[in-house]
């Protein structure tokens, strides 16, 4: 059996249904609703705040989200990835983020 | 680094075109 108490598993429903779409404005960056899970927001938060110039690696951001596994990590880091919001810098465990210019 | 550099421009690119 499988002690799951610790993965709170969040509902993917969103209140704000039939308030209608509000296009691409005020692009504040702290907003929760961007396409992103929480996991793959946690992980360009961190890329995006991560002051070494080669960028963030994967031991660092499994160091800092401890309760999210590599795996999920890794997910995320490829989906930032190829969605443009991160790059890989000097090998494929380091990552810098494309919206902290 | 020129690498880096070329992934940064390709990354900037898929951004772009998503926001497009």
């Amino acid at each position: 059996r499988k002690n799951l108490m610790s993965v709170p598993k969040m509902p993917q429903s969103f209140p704000s249904a039939g308030m209608g779409d509000v296009g691409g404005y005020g692009g504040g960056g702290s907003l929760p609703v961007n396409g992103l899970t929480a996991h793959q927001s946690q992980v360009l938060n961190l890329i995006k705040n991560c002051p070494v110039a080669e960028g963030m690696s994967l031991q660092e951001l499994k160091f800092q989200l401890h309760n999210i596994s590599m795996a999920t990590i890794k997910q995320a880091v490829e989906f930032l990835s190829s969605e443009g919001h991160i790059y890989s810098t000097v090998d494929d465990d380091h990552y810098k983020s494309t919206d902290a210019e | 680094l020129e690498r880096i550099r070329r992934n940064k421009e390709a990354a900037l690119q898929r951004l772009a075109e998503r926001n497009v």
